[in-house]
């Protein structure tokens, strides 16, 4: 995705017998090319690629001649963005663990909590949801079916309409029934809608989780900065997610979010199907983009 | 190169991220700028002449020119017509995954109804997980009856039995909601193909989130190649999105923007304002 763009780039750096001062220039703004067109917030890319070429106009010429040299400079301007890979989160054997799924509406909150707790079924552990989704038509039945189909109980309430009670008591009786871990989906809301961003955050507060993950489509474009800021702000965020890199989106806005939120990327989803889901590796997803 | 070349490329750079950072598609932002230059191909440009106003009242016309389509589309007018032939209008919503069809759908219902017509509903997303209960949910809530089948049944069968309803009832409208896909989907373009090709809507529209980046471009070239898009609607613009995906897809397209989304309510569509937008993406 973001790989194709960069792919470009990288070749052309590869096909040049030395690199030079105005080979420098050429490549930054062809890497700046790749970039915004990949997503990637404006701002964002001329701090990186200013970076980039700082390093390679002041180390010794004869070095930055090497093309594997300006190659690793962007992989690690790229990987210092990205973060490293998160650590696992912390599962407490035999204490509550809970994770709560955050978002703007329509990136794949439900969807996720249902791979996320496929993911987790098969690490051995006893996994249930919960939906405090009150807002939207069919929000239940959709992880109930979603999760039925991998024999997970889903916690929920079509009664009660408080986001925050539901929540809250539908955690306390998934706890009482033993699981090791708890998956809460919430309703889909952006930085503008205050109260639900308020809501959000009350919903942190009642339920301590151990993680917040906030929840990205692929094909967010230069909004994902400022979205993520704004959620990283409400919430102690943990990490991202990024969904829907199974087509088109070359998922820059997620870059754009690790920098806005100093969080890392946890995993991927790659299809509407539970099983298309994977870890997000950062060193081997620069490796792949840098070829 | 001269000094005002040197300024010219200087202000048409400054545009191309202005755009870009509202979220103007990358090759959008390419064919606007390569427009403007063309427009002062061989003209003298003034010592005296400020090169970045010359810049943007350029871009105004430019941009004004891609949102204004070939061909109008005056939705009311047009199922009137077709009421008056005893035709049902058929419309279906199409997107990739997430953008708010099954939404914009219920609000399009609501609006129609408003403004007098009848309605019935096809529920031609067989696959998602609880797509026919939302719909049906939100059907409900407008008092639209809503033709389903089971899940995993043909998309295509069911708007074609919504549309056969329509026909033996008199029913002046059929709207046909299908599942979210994502274009580098070759199965799925084929699904859509199929539905429209049962279906013979006389309005395709694309539905498109105003967050999406340079997908939204992507979307609009491959639906319009698979399937043929008619009209444009481009959703959540309430969440402080800039509004650059309604030129990509205009662009990519040449069909008018009919709506935008502006919240999940259904009073939340209001009619694209050109001349508001225009003067808000210049700001
Ligand atoms: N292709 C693809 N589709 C996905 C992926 N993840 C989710 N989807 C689809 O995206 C659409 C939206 O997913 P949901 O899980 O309903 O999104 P949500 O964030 O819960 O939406 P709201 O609750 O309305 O905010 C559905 O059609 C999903 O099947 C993915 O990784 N790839
Ligand atoms: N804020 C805001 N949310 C919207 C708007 N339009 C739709 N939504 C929300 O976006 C989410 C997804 O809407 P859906 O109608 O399920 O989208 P869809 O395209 O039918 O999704 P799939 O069928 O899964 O591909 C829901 O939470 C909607 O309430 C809008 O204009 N503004
Ligand atoms: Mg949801
Ligand atoms: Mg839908």
């Amino acid at each position: 995705k973001l790989g194709r763009s960069l792919d470009n780039t990288i070749r052309k750096i590869r096909r040049l017998p030395q690199v030079d001062k105005d080979a420098i220039n050429a490549l930054i703004q062809d890497l700046q090319r790749a970039l915004l067109s990949a997503d990637v917030k404006v701002e964002l890319v001329f701090e990186m690629t200013e970076n980039i070429k700082k390093e390679a106009m002041n180390t010794k010429l004869q070095k930055a001649r090497r093309k594997d040299f300006i190659i690793k400079l962007i992989h690690d301007e790229l990987i210092k963005i990205l973060g490293g890979k998160p650590a696992p989160i912390r599962i407490k054997p035999g204490k509550k663990n809970v994770i709560l799924l955050v978002g703007i509406q329509g990136s794949g909150k439900t969807t996720t909590v249902a791979k996320l707790a496929k993911y987790y079924l098969a690490k051995g552990f006893k996994v249930a949801t919960v939906t405090s989704d009150t807002w939207r038509p069919g929000a239940y039945e959709q992880l109930v079916q979603l999760t039925e189909k991998i024999g997970v109980r889903c916690f929920g309430n079509l009664n009660e309409k408080n986001s925050i009670k539901i929540a809250v008591k539908e955690t306390k009786k998934a706890i009482l029934e033993a699981f090791d871990i708890i998956i809460v989906d919430t309703a889909g809301r952006h930085k503008e809608e205050k109260e639900l961003m308020e809501e959000m955050t009350k919903i942190e507060q009642s339920l301590k989780p151990n993680e917040v993950i906030l929840v990205i489509d692929g094909t967010l474009g230069q909004q994902a900065y400022s979205q993520a800021e704004e959620f990283a702000k409400a919430t102690n965020l943990g990490s991202i997610i990024i969904t829907k890199l199974d087509g088109t989106a070359k998922g820059g806005g997620a870059l754009s979010a690790c920098a806005a939120t100093g969080v890392g990327i946890r995993f991927i989803g790659i299809g509407e199907k539970i099983d298309e889901f994977e870890e997000f590796e950062p060193i081997k997803f620069v490796g792949t983009l840098l070829g | 190169k001269t000094l005002t070349e040197k300024k010219m490329d200087e202000a048409i750079n400054d545009l191309k991220l202005l755009l870009v950072s509202n979220d103007v598609a990358m090759d959008t932002a390419d064919e606007i700028c390569n427009k403007i230059i063309d427009s002062f191909k061989g003209e003298q440009i003034g010592r005296l002449t400020s090169t970045k106003k010359m810049v943007f009242d350029t871009l105004k016309d430019v941009i004004t020119g891609i949102l204004t389509p070939e061909n109008e589309v005056d939705l009311l007018d047009e199922i009137k017509k077709k009421s008056k032939k005893n035709e049902p209008y058929v419309i279906v919503f199409i997107g990739v995954n997430g953008t708010g069809k099954t939404t914009t759908m219920a609000k399009i219902a609501y609006f129609l109804k408003k403004n007098g017509f009848s309605i019935v509903a096809a529920a031609s997303d067989t696959f998602r997980a609880a797509a026919i209960e939302q719909l049906s949910y939100h059907m409900n809530n407008v008092g639209i009856r809503v033709i389903k089948h089971s899940y995993k049944s043909d998309p295509a069968s069911v708007a074609y039995d919504a549309i056969e309803h329509a026909k033996a009832k008199n029913i002046d409208v059929v709207l046909i909601d299908s599942a979210g896909r994502q274009v580098s989907d070759k199965n799925l373009m084929i699904e859509i193909q199929k539905i429209c090709r049962i279906a013979q809507p006389d309005l395709k529209i694309l539905i498109a989130d105003s967050l999406a980046g340079n997908d939204a471009l992507y979307q609009a070239r491959e639906f319009d190649k698979h399937v043929g898009i008619d009209a444009n609607i481009l959703t959540k613009l309430d969440a402080d999105a800039r509004g650059g995906a309604a030129l990509s897809i205009s662009f990519e397209t040449k069909k008018p923007l009919l709506f935008i989304g502006v919240g999940q309510n259904y009073e939340d569509l209001i009619p694209f304002d050109r001349d508001f937008f225009i003067s808000s993406i210049l700001d």
